[in-house]
């Protein structure tokens, strides 16, 4: 075993599945902190509520709807030129102007009105908008908590329509004074409402007076139980740029290893002593996105050999919230796999999960050992992953190596 | 384009600093 070697890790395998109870300790960084959890885990406050949670399969196939929605958002935002012979195929861009939410995955509690009341909502830094289910609802899904009611609230505002917020809104319309918005998600899903303000409360002595956000009253599609969506994308209307004023431009969270732990979203934090930092890159097309530079990736400590070319011309890495699974270009996944699987030919190989096409079988074995991945960004910074990040386990018998392929990039 | 995912980002104190332009990792932040 290699217990003392920095390379690789060496793990129990009882320890590859969550404990089905929850067994979080408080995580968060600071006081104005909000604590996050996954949603279908046993932390959440939607898990007792819930219809059952998604299968494995489900969740990488909503996966992949929700990276195919990145890559038709970033490719539509980049077309200048409607290619003819394309078109007389009956070939289009879709009219979707928002990604797919894919499972929605991690979700924090907020407070919003006054006297406050909680609400669980997702998370997601490739969305700017926030928004909760609002009452009188036209059309609402069932969700975890009573709907927002505004009369119940000493601080709820619309916001008019000539206020800055909603002429800098894509989808602001007006009617009968009051700002409409729409958001529309690339798996189909919708929320339609007001544009209004009220206090955001982040914890006891954290508040944030004015904070706009959706008031939803016609919302369908693949929310789960959450009570809404609050976006931390780029824009001037996310969570984080509203948050700044008060707390400080940017933001900072940690997801917990196991969807039974909990982690912690802070706004406007210091960043942790031991960060380690690269460029956050802008790309004018797609505003919303959080750009970096990944330049590189090693497997028990050798970097695998990828021209640096493959990653420059992919058109650069998102970092996103609400992606599973990350994405490589295939050559780069290529060699990954490749490298990892050189390592790993003492397990016995078990079937594909979905878009996870690399999987062991670790049943008869109390420990095992895998090689560390680490991922490796512009300007040096070096990202060695926790084992939760390298495997994703569905049970003990099928534990995949948790990247995929981008597919043909040439399609 | 490629997509660094959740899971990648499990246990890291993943720091926007939008002020200076940079993103963050930092080991064992949860």
């Amino acid at each position: 075993a290699r217990t003392n070697d920095p390379n690789w890790h060496v793990f129990r395998v009882s320890s590859l599945l969550p404990s089905p109870a929850c067994t979080a300790s408080k995580a968060t960084s600071n006081s104005s902190a909000l604590s996050v959890v996954h949603q279908h885990g046993p932390c959440s406050p939607l898990h007792a509520r819930r219809g059952g949670a998604p299968s494995h399969v489900e969740i990488l196939e909503r996966d992949q709807a929700r990276v195919n929605s990145i890559h038709r958002k970033v490719a539509a935002a980049g077309a200048s030129v409607v290619d003819p012979a394309r078109a007389s195929k009956g070939v289009s861009l879709p009219a979707q102007r928002g990604i797919s939410l894919g499972t929605g995955n991690y979700i924090v509690s907020v407070g919003l009105g006054t006297p406050a009341k909680q609400y669980s909502v997702v998370f997601d830094t490739g969305s700017d908008l926030s928004w909760v289910q609002c009452t009188p609802c036209s059309d609402c899904y069932q969700q975890n908590d009573p709907l927002f009611d505004p009369a119940q609230s000493s601080t709820y505002a619309a916001v008019p329509c000539g206020a800055q917020e909603c002429q800098e809104l894509d989808s602001g319309t007006c009617s009968s004074n009051k700002c409409r918005y729409e958001v529309a998600y690339g798996d189909q899903s919708q929320t339609d409402g007001n544009l209004v303000r009220d206090t955001l409360t982040l914890s006891a002595s954290a508040k944030l007076p004015g904070f706009v956000f959706g008031c939803g009253d016609s919302n369908t599609g693949l929310f789960g139980q959450a009570d809404g969506l609050f976006g931390l994308g780029r824009e001037k209307v996310s969570l984080a740029s509203q948050g700044a004023p008060n707390y400080g431009p940017g933001f900072t969270y940690c997801l917990p290893s196991s969807s039974s732990g909990n982690g912690y979203l802070s706004l406007g934090d210091a960043a942790p002593a031991n960060a380690q930092f690269t460029a956050m890159v802008t790309n004018s097309d797609n505003p919303s996105f959080y750009y970096l530079n990944l330049v590189g990736i090693k497997v028990g400590g050798r970097e695998i050999r990828v021209p640096t070319t493959v990653f420059s011309t992919a058109g650069g890495t998102v970092i996103d919230s609400g992606t599973v699974i990350t994405r490589l270009p295939p050559r780069a996944y290529a060699a990954l796999r490749s490298a990892f699987a050189r390592y790993m030919g003492q397990y016995k190989k078990a079937p594909a999960l979905s878009i996870l096409d690399t999987c062991y079988d670790f049943t008869g074995h109390a420990t095992a050992q895998i090689p560390k991945v680490a991922l490796l960004f512009e300007g040096g910074a070096t990202m060695s992953l926790d084992f939760t990040g390298v495997l994703y386990v569905s049970q003990v018998s099928q534990a995949c190596l948790a990247f995929a392929s981008n597919g043909d990039d040439t399609s | 384009i490629a997509i660094l995912g959740n899971t990648q980002q499990k246990t890291f104190a993943v720091a926007y600093d939008v002020a200076n332009q940079r993103i963050g990792f930092g080991a064992n932040g949860c």
